[in-house]
């Protein structure tokens, strides 16, 4: 059913680099922990937007409300949120 | 941008620069780099030539791409940057139409605003820089020898989150000193763990990086302000010593003045004027607001017509007259737009004028059978009084979402800015394209200080972030070129909600005396104060972290101003400041202007130090003497040795 949702641009966001893994180790989860919700290597590869690996730890993707709730109960993710549209001023 | 820096201090009333001019003292921000978060830049501008600059450091970690409209060679040893970030305006809007809208799917700026901002902050000096013959100087940056590092974020129709990290993730690691966004939400978010340009600026202040960002221009509706994290320089927009004159003259022989950079001029006699509603094909909106197509032909031929500026494009509104055959524009202000005059450069003889004078504009017209006018050709002008006076667009606060902590913090030029410009598009929409443009909002505000930051972290490398905000607001005044308080849009007095701790000061901004420093411990307090986990501040910074058991008072978080959004009978703050001045010894005293029905009382009232880099604490003890029943009364404290004035606003609601 989940299948069903609309989908749109979200934000995981995860605090700080971890010190240890390289950035494409940290790429690499990002991409396991989306595998996971979405039951599928091939979409999360689909969905996902950017890694965010050089200066803190997260990662934006194409989700629908179900993945959003099961990423919040993730370990380690602080928030999940739409990603908004800004504006210049 | 011309005269602005002049305003600002940087020059002496004859152009030259003063050796204790801020620019000489921090050899104009050598060695400093500017990261932009915008639309991009336009590289071949002159306000990006690299000459004398040294080779690109070996610590620089940013690239140039290489795409189609943009190759690594367009970068040089001034702008040593530009990526570029699409995917989730892409996500949302779809592949980008460059063929529909003109822009590049690359660093290249199409809209200019990117190249206006870039070369605010950090442009070099280009002589005979003019709009169409207006505002001519020399065009200046404010730190032109800081480098440069562009990240294209925003896209027709808006600049996406996941793109703003994006970039943020690499300025970062790049190695950039300062961020500029003039770039923000419509509305105040409800937590600063939904806001990803506060995310992304919490790791940015990590790293020793100050992050500058534009308050919003939602103003003047209350609460507007947006950008609100207190480990980011929140900047409103107000107006420089600058216009670009032109007057409506009636029949009945009044005088209303105005702003316009229309380059085109009237014949000299009277022209029939009419209310564009009278004009129109039929009485709608779009004719009142001179929508293009709007107005009959027949009805407008050989006439002045008075357009309301409302909320739609405003350089449409001549094109639409233009198109109906009128002579001239006038573009009268709504009542939300105020006193607050924009120029543009008009296609035909053009003026904007104030609400009231609309208002009495178009009671003439009703009121006159056969009514006649006239729009004086644009001229610049200089040494306008008074100003600074606050823009009416500048977004306002209170804080919506910690009002402990006041917002904006500070305000900086942002009304008729001429800065470098794209050549891809022209700004008035009719094929002119120019080398400058003048624009006006707090994105223009925004990398005036961002540029000032880089100055000041030239010459004080080993300030923090919060250091050099603190030397920026507690040395800003309040007071405009005539010696009285700052106005606002409307020429009422302006207060904190406005300008924050007030206009920046820049000279005084590199002697502050003392400093309201915080660390990153400090931003963590002050979150744990919020609400949030020891283990949520620990996946936050990736290290351990004891929230406090008692919750944190807000009001005391070590900030260069001081709020009590509600207050009940007494309570007591406290603020530590670290002394800064070179001398190392040094006796503060402190004077007070309390709030209305507020008092405030300071202990110790005098602070000794006998060492650079020394900390004192002292205590605020408020009391509500009455209530201000529901309504924000304002005051402040300074400390000063003589030499210095540190000045921090109070601001209060009694219940």
């Amino acid at each position: 059913s989940s299948n069903d949702q609309a989908s749109s641009g979200y934000i995981v966001y995860m605090g700080s680099k971890p010190e240890s893994p390289r950035r494409h180790k940290l790429a690499h989860s990002h991409h396991r922990m989306l595998a996971s919700v979405l039951h599928s290597e091939e979409a999360a590869r689909e969905s996902i937007l950017y890694s965010y690996t050089r200066s803190f730890n997260g990662f934006s993707a194409r989700l629908n409300a179900t993945h959003v709730a099961a990423l919040k109960k993730m370990p380690g993710v602080l928030s999940v949120f739409p990603d908004k549209r800004n504006q210049l001023h | 941008t011309t005269h602005s820096w002049k305003f600002l201090g940087l020059e002496d009333a004859n152009g030259e620069i003063p050796e204790n001019s801020l620019w000489r003292k921090a050899n104009f921000g050598s060695g400093v780099t500017i990261g932009s978060l915008d639309t991009g830049v336009w590289p071949e501008s002159a306000s990006f030539d690299d000459s004398s600059f040294d080779p690109v450091p070996n610590t620089w970690k940013g690239t140039c791409v290489n795409t189609n409209s943009f190759n690594p060679s367009d970068c040089n040893k001034k702008l040593i940057g530009a990526r570029f970030y699409i995917k989730a305006y892409e996500l949302s809007k779809g592949p980008l139409n460059t063929t529909a809208t003109g822009d590049f799917r690359s660093p290249r700026d199409k809209d200019g605003h990117g190249t206006h901002t870039s070369s605010t902050a950090s442009g070099r000096f280009v002589e005979g820089a003019n709009i169409l013959g207006f505002a001519n100087g020399t065009a200046k940056g404010g730190a032109p020898k800081a480098r440069l590092a562009v990240y294209k974020v925003c896209w027709p129709g808006g600049c996406w989150e996941a793109d703003i990290l994006a970039a943020m993730d690499d300025a970062i690691a790049d190695g950039v000193d300062i961020l500029t966004l003039s770039i923000g939400g419509k509305v105040p978010l409800p937590d600063f763990f939904q806001d990803g340009i506060a995310l992304g600026a919490f790791h940015a202040i990590q790293k020793g990086i100050t992050v500058v960002c534009s308050a919003g221009n939602d103003g003047p509706k209350v609460g507007s302000v947006v950008n609100l994290p207190p480990w980011i320089l929140t900047v409103a927009a107000s107006s420089i010593d600058r216009s670009f004159s032109a007057s409506v003259i009636l029949g009945n022989n009044k005088t209303y003045l105005g702003s316009s950079l229309s380059e085109f001029k009237l014949e000299d006699r009277l022209y029939p004027i009419v209310a564009s509603s009278d004009v129109g094909y039929r009485s709608s909106i779009g004719s009142l607001l001179c929508t293009v197509g709007s107005l009959d032909p027949k009805k407008t031929e050989g006439k002045i017509v008075v357009c309301l500026r409302g909320v739609t494009t405003r350089l449409s509104k001549g094109t639409a007259v233009k198109q109906a055959g009128g002579a001239g524009l006038v573009l009268a202000n709504s009542d939300a737009d105020g006193g607050e005059l924009i120029a543009d450069p008009h296609v035909l003889p053009a003026t904007n004028v104030d609400a009231q004078s609309g208002k009495e504009i178009y009671a003439y017209l009703k009121n006159t059978k056969s009514s006649v006018g006239y729009i004086t050709p644009a001229k610049t002008l200089l040494g306008v009084e008074p100003s600074p006076k606050m823009a009416s667009f500048s977004s306002q606060g209170p804080n919506t979402l910690t009002p402990d902590i006041l917002k904006p913090d500070i305000t900086g030029p942002g009304m008729n800015i001429l800065a470098a410009f794209t050549r891809a598009t022209a700004p008035a929409g009719d094929g002119r394209l120019v080398e400058f443009n003048v624009e006006s909002g707090t994105s223009m505000s925004c990398p005036h200080l961002a540029g000032i930051v880089a100055l000041l972290k030239a010459l004080h490398p080993d300030w923090s972030p919060a250091a050099i905000k603190s030397a920026i607001m507690t040395t800003a005044i309040t007071y405009d070129n005539t010696g009285n308080k700052i106005l606002d849009g409307s020429n009422k007095v302006a207060g904190p909600f406005n300008y924050g701790a007030g206009h920046v000061n820049v000279n005084a901004a590199a002697d502050p005396g003392l400093v309201y420093d915080a660390a990153i411990e400090d931003y963590i307090f002050f979150l744990c104060g919020l609400g949030y986990s020891s283990v949520a501040m620990e996946t936050l910074t990736g290290y351990e972290v004891h929230c406090p058991d008692a919750k944190l008072s807000l009001s005391d978080f070590n900030y260069p101003s001081v709020t009590l959004s509600n207050l009940k009978g007494s309570t007591t703050v406290t603020r530590t400041v670290t002394n800064v001045g070179g001398d190392g010894q040094a006796e503060y005293k402190v004077a007070i202007n309390p709030p209305p029905g507020v008092s405030v009382s300071i202990t110790p009232s005098i602070l000794k130090f006998s060492s650079t880099g020394e900390k004192k604490s002292f205590t605020l003890t408020f009391t509500a003497e009455r209530s201000s029943k529901g309504a924000y009364v304002f005051g402040d404290f300074s400390w000063s040795d003589g030499k210095h004035q540190v000045r921090s606003p109070i601001v209060v609601k009694a219940t």
